[in-house]
């Protein structure tokens, strides 16, 4: 299972969430504008946030951060 | 298995729900206007509620939250 | 496996049956109007009963409860 | 594997049949007109009886009981 | 793997033969006109026989018994 | 996997063939006229015959038998 | 899996070639016109051929022999 | 996994080819035309070779051989 | 997994390149025109390479080598 | 599961993100205008960023990154 | 999985990228114009670069590398 965000503007945020008992930030990945990235579901990230304008991809269907 | 939730205004709450004999909320995340979260179903969440307007996109259909 | 539940009217109720040789209610969620819910089947619960006004969501379509 | 049900009247009667050797109703849930019911197989239940005026959605259908 | 059996009539009979070497009637069922009943494939039941009118879903269509 | 006969005349016959080095009947099914058969490929059935007027539905469409 | 076999004419023949290191008829099948049968592959068949006039459907479609 | 031949003359020659480190012909069938036969890819056959005129159906679509 | 090739010409030549950290020919196998091959990708055989002018069918579609 | 990437300009540049509790850059390929790469997600891989003009191909859709 | 390459020229390259904490290239396949490879993800590659003009065929689609 993976997910798709593009940036559209610069200074977007992809936040991973700890899987587990805690639910706490573990990382924070800053994309500039136009910057594509595909991230999945793994054993240590069970929810992802995202901050800024992006277009967002997943199997449910697009939407956009931000607006 | 994961939903998708864009908060519509800010405030939005998604809480996550315990798995096993007992139903508590384990975690609450709080959303401003805009902002994506893309969140799994764990060993620790078999169930979520969402309250505040946002739009919730899961494998049976979209449906729009606080109206 | 999930269902997809919004509150149309205060006072909705998701009432989660016991697994097993017993089927008993192990937990019951209240919902405001306009809150939604995604509940799993789990070890614990193998049957979902809903009352009050609510969408109801399920891989077998939309019905409305309550009416 | 789950079906839904939803009562068009009340006292309908959602029956689980024992799995095994023996077959035998080891529960029996009424249902007042509105309220819905969403159902597994499960360990203990291998077949479903519906007595009443509802509506039955597996996934070979939707069917209505009663008339 | 279920089938659901919708009687039209009273005393429609739904019959589970047992699996394995022998084949052998090990439960009867009786249906009242109206009643339906969500049948599933078990360790003990690999064969089912329908008798009297009645709508029989399957995976591979509909088709009425009795008639 | 299972295949659903419904007998269009009196002494249809649906014969089960032993799984193994060896194919022998053993199993033979009398079906009066409007009788529907569900039936289970199983650890002893590895084919099946049908003889006498009835229609036969497997996965691969529907046919007529005895004509 | 599965093939269906129609017999267009009475003497069709149904061979079932042995799986392993040897390829033999272990079995041959005689059906007489109308008589349809349903045939898995098995731990002891990995071929089947067919003479004579029949329909015969898989899952790559229906073919006639003997024509 | 299977393939369907049918021979459009007689003299087509189905071959089989071995599994493993080495590629030889393990096994050589002959059809007559009008034969129709359904083969498996096994422990053993890992490659399937047709010589002559006949039908050829795969999951990837038909093409006639020898022409 | 399969592929499926046909020869258009006398000479086409279907090799199979070895599993693992090597990649060499393992074995070239020659088809005359007509002729039809259906290669599985094996313990021993993880990419095929076709020359010669023959029609080449995968799951990802068809294309023809050697123009 | 993989992605495909196709640079449309020299320059591009595809990052794996390691899997794990930290996620670093372990790898950063460059592609020339023009080439394409088809790559998977792994047991070391669980994200990957694309910088500069290409197309991206994922099972969720095209996009295109630089832009 | 696997993917197809059609080389539209000579001296299409197919490069390999190891699987693991490292990623070299690992063999580089040659085609001539015309020539035709189906190539599978393995245990040793997670990663394939095309360089020159060529059909590429993805699950995700067909693209043209080398222009
Ligand atoms: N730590 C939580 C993170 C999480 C996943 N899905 C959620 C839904 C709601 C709230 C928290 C979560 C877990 O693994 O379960
Ligand atoms: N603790 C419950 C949470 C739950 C999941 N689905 C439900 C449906 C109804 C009521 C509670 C629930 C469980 O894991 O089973
Ligand atoms: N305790 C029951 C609950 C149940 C599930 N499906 C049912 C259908 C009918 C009646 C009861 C049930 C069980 O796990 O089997
Ligand atoms: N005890 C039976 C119940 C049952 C399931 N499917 C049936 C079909 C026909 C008759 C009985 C049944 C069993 O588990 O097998
Ligand atoms: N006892 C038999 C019942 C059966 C299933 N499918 C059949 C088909 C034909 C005849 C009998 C059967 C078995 O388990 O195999
Ligand atoms: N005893 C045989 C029965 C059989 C199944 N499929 C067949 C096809 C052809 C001939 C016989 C058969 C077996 O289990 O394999
Ligand atoms: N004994 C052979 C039978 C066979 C299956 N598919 C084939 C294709 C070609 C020739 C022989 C066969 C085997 O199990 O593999
Ligand atoms: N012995 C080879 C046969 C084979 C299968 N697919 C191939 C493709 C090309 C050449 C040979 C083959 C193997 O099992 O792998
Ligand atoms: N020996 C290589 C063969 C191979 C498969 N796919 C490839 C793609 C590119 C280059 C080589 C290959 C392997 O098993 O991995
Ligand atoms: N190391 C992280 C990388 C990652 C994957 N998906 C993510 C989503 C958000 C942030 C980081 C990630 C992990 O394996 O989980
Ligand atoms: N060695 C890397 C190769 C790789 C696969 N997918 C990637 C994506 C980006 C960068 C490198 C890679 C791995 O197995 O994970």
């Amino acid at each position: 299972e993976y997910i798709v965000v593009k940036a559209l503007e610069n200074g977007v945020t992809i936040i991973g969430l700890t899987r587990g008992k805690d639910t706490k930030f573990h990382h924070s990945e800053k994309l500039d504008k136009g910057e594509v990235m595909v991230l999945q579901f793994t054993e240590h990230t069970s929810a992802i946030k995202i901050r800024g304008r992006a277009q967002v991809f997943t199997k449910l269907g697009g939407v956009e951060s931000g607006s």
